[in-house]
């Protein structure tokens, strides 16, 4: 499996629909600062399930909705899909590619979509059970989040473990 | 329970102490159980020695030591245990342009199994990379993607 | 002494507001009392707007952007209370090129009044310094200094 | 007043005698990770008067003398000089140049030293107070901690203020 294609719309810095193709290998994504790069990172984190707003830099969930700049009003919902390329079969499902999407209103409302089809936030965090991706895995490591390693209680630490044992 | 949890503790200590000498060029580093007699409940020690210096304190190494100690760990775990892909997010800010090199050349070893997906603004990282983009805001306060070449960015 | 105290905070107020619009190239910024009628006991609120951006809780702004708003306010308090030395240890390791620049450019400004001491791993920073010195381990775990010219150092 | 030398002998990794010469304007530090840099600053704070082992990133007020390294043994005591420019009288005292001496052994004793004189820690501490500097000042930023202005809670953040106010 890997990410093949990201789409935001709304999401936090994003106000107008954005699309990003990956490939294998690596990816780099550079630019100045606050132009948006970790609100990519939390795009992903956030349409594989995250639900808590802190983990978001957020007060509350509504934050990542895009709030307008001094020219642009704010809009009223946000969106990202993830695009996955399931050729070999990792995810228990017998598409070879799959996509996520996850989208939020204003009045505090979600909706989760599985190629398309409605799902409920269950069925995401359970396709990526046990990949190590998702809102608990470890393959996503926020700015400025790598030495809390280090410094975690050895009882946190313990479960960074066993999420991978 | 207990036999498998061991089994694997054990095995992320190996590549902890592979992983370790690999960006460090050499020292010595493990995971200790604080509490041996209860396996399934104790909480995890990390011990650190950089080549040629004593065995001390974690809270003695410099920050770059720690950073590259910590990421050290992350990729003993994705060594035991890969993800199909990884995002990291300017892991690397407080290294050398040594251990910067070092670590570059480790995750495009890494980069053959998984995917990565790297934030930085560091000038090796990028050198190592397949595919650069660029997100900026030509609108202010509105990110937009633009794809870059490596020449372009200024060091 | 309330008296003294609302004054002392209105002049770092002002000068935070100079330094961040000149670090961040507009935008504004000020302290906030928590607690208007507990003058000599309240909390202090920090409110910070990039240029173009619409207000937000501080905790939306990027890694470099609460990198140079912290750097904002230390040089507001220094502003108001210059001190005959200061020293500095990576404080830039966020900031991209463009906000180095500016940094270090203001830093430059600064050391008219008061003596810097910056320990670094950035180019921009080691160019606006007058003298380099260079701490290196010849024996392992033993630290010595030596002198560096600039063109030594590779970017 | 400025810095002008500063003597290191027994802190931390500094097993040799090291002098280091400064002048008005910046001063950079430059080297590989571990080397030694933060120890400088370290040097600085702790011959000042700091007396938290955490501040200097230590368990115990010894972990400041050089604890040997495979080829070396560790030696019995650590002492820092700073010795600066009082040309401008901002230090309380009639000397052009003052020069402040810590020492400790791994007995746990200390001694001070004003210009060669034995001293207290009080009177180290009491000399620089309202300059700034000293251990409860704002002068020195140690590395990583510059983003502390903003995630403390609001009280402590006040210190800071009536420090400088
Ligand atoms: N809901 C939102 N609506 C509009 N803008 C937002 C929203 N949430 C966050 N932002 C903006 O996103 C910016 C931060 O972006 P981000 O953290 O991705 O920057 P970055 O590129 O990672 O920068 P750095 O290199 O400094 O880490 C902030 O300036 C913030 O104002
Ligand atoms: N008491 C001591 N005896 C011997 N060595 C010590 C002692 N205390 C600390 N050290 C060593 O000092 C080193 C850390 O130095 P320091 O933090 O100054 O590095 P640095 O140059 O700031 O590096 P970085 O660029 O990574 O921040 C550690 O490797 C540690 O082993
Ligand atoms: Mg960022
Ligand atoms: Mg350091």
């Amino acid at each position: 499996m890997y990410l093949k294609r990201l789409e935001i719309y709304g999401f936090k810095s994003f106000a107008n629909r954005v699309r990003i193709e990956f490939d294998k290998g690596i990816t780099a994504i550079v630019g100045p600062n606050g132009s948006g790069k970790s609100n990519i990172a939390d795009a992903i984190r956030w349409a594989l399930g995250e639900q808590s707003p802190k983990t978001l830099r957020g007060g509350k969930m509504e934050d990542v909705i895009f709030s307008g700049t001094q020219t642009r009003k704010p809009l009223g919902f946000a969106e990202v899909t993830l695009v996955l390329d399931n050729s070999d079969g990792e995810l228990p499902t017998e598409f070879s590619e799959v996509s996520v999407t996850r989208r939020v209103f204003r009045s505090g409302e979600s909706e989760y979509y599985i190629n398309r089809t409605p799902c409920r936030l269950k069925d995401i965090v359970e396709m990526f059970v046990d990949t190590g991706i998702g809102k608990d895995g470890y393959s996503i490591i926020g700015q400025g989040r790598v030495e809390e390693i280090l410094s975690m209680h050895s009882e946190s630490r313990r479960e960074i473990f066993e999420e991978a044992a | 329970m207990e036999e498998r949890f061991s089994q694997e503790f054990e095995l992320i200590n190996q590549h902890f102490q592979e992983v370790f000498s690999q960006l460090f060029g050499g020292g010595t580093a493990r995971l200790l159980l604080e509490d041996q007699s209860d396996i399934l409940g104790s909480g995890i020690e990390i011990v650190a020695q950089p080549p040629g210096k004593k065995l001390q304190n974690l809270s003695l190494l410099s920050g770059g030591e720690k950073a590259l100690t910590a990421i050290a760990i992350l990729f003993a775990i994705l060594k035991r245990k890969p993800t199909s892909f990884c995002v990291l997010d300017e892991i690397e800010t407080s290294l050398d342009e040594g251990n910067l090199d070092n670590l570059s050349r480790f995750i495009q070893e890494f980069s053959r199994d998984s995917q990565f997906i790297v934030i930085t603004h560091r000038r090796n990282t990028m050198q190592v990379s397949d595919v650069l983009y660029g997100i900026v805001m030509e609108e202010k306060g509105i990110s937009n993607i633009v794809s870059v070449r490596l020449e372009d960015r200024a060091s």
